[in-house]
């Protein structure tokens, strides 16, 4: 099955 | 102090339809370039990142950079009281308790002026890296609209994949499969708004919610086109320009498999 990422595991905090 | 004057009042309407159904609350950033929110969506799954350029106000002043926290449900309901050929002024003080907006009528024989309550917001700034996207798809944002509809009624998720022969957008559900590929048609008779271009280094592919893209589709009025860029195993950006203006854009992280 395919997972959903949170868009946090890719743009982590600026 | 904030001050801005924005000639086309409906055109605040339409940014607001284009957030609404996805965030509930945002922080506005007030700075000298412009009018900026970037919000996730109540699942983290999503990112909304918007810009209105100073430029593009008939009138700007921004002293210092003021985060002006607001209910999106209670803006859009004040907006609404706007006509849509309004001009709109927002004004709010500094560390503002209340942003105050303005409606004159076109013909200057109305002027209503509508006092919201600011909120404080503590949410987290995300960074988006200054990417190069591998694949960048344009296409009529009407096309792209009527696209994701169509895909969801059929499935979930939608496999984005891009090729220089075209985007090839695929579902699954429990009906059966849908494959729609749209080609790139450069060199015809059509406006530029109805071109449909590709622009790859290298073909990728990816898996998207299609609840979240049929969201992002409700900013299609505020621009003829849409333009998808890709990644491989990074967010896809889905970017309406507004024109003179700014932008729109959305960032979806992909499905993975497990």
């Amino acid at each position: 099955p395919m997972q959903q990422r949170s868009i946090e595991f890719f743009f982590r905090g600026g | 102090m904030f001050e801005a004057r924005l000639l086309q009042g409906g055109l605040l309407k339409k940014v607001l339809d284009s957030i609404k159904d996805i965030i509930t609350e945002g922080n506005f950033d007030c700075s000298p370039n412009g009018l900026s929110l970037q919000a996730m969506d109540s699942s983290h799954v999503s990112l909304i990142d918007i810009l209105l350029e100073s430029e593009g106000f008939e009138h700007y002043r921004c002293d210092r950079n003021i985060p002006m926290g607001l209910n999106i449900t209670n803006l859009v309901k004040m907006i609404k009281c706007a006509g849509s050929e309004d001009i709109v002024t927002i004004k709010c003080e500094d560390k503002p308790d209340n942003v105050t907006f303005l409606f004159e009528s076109k013909d200057n024989d109305k002027i209503s002026d509508f006092e919201m309550k600011t909120m404080t917001i503590d949410d987290e700034h995300l960074l988006v890296p200054d990417q190069t996207y591998t694949a960048v798809v344009k296409m009529p944002s009407a096309e792209f609209q009527r696209l994701c509809r169509d895909m969801a009624a059929i499935g979930d998720t939608v496999n984005i994949s891009v090729t220089k022969e075209g985007v090839r957008f695929s579902t699954t559900g429990d009906m059966g499969t849908a494959n729609i590929t749209v080609r790139p048609n450069p060199s015809g008779d059509q406006k530029e708004e109805e071109r449909t271009e590709v622009q790859i280094t290298e073909p990728v592919s990816a898996g998207f919610a299609l609840r979240y893209l049929n969201s992002f589709t409700k900013a299609t009025p505020l621009s003829p086109t849409v333009t998808l860029g890709m990644v491989p195993n990074l967010p896809i950006v889905v970017e309406y320009k507004i024109a003179d203006m700014g932008h729109v854009r959305y960032y979806l992280a992909p499905k993975i498999e497990d």
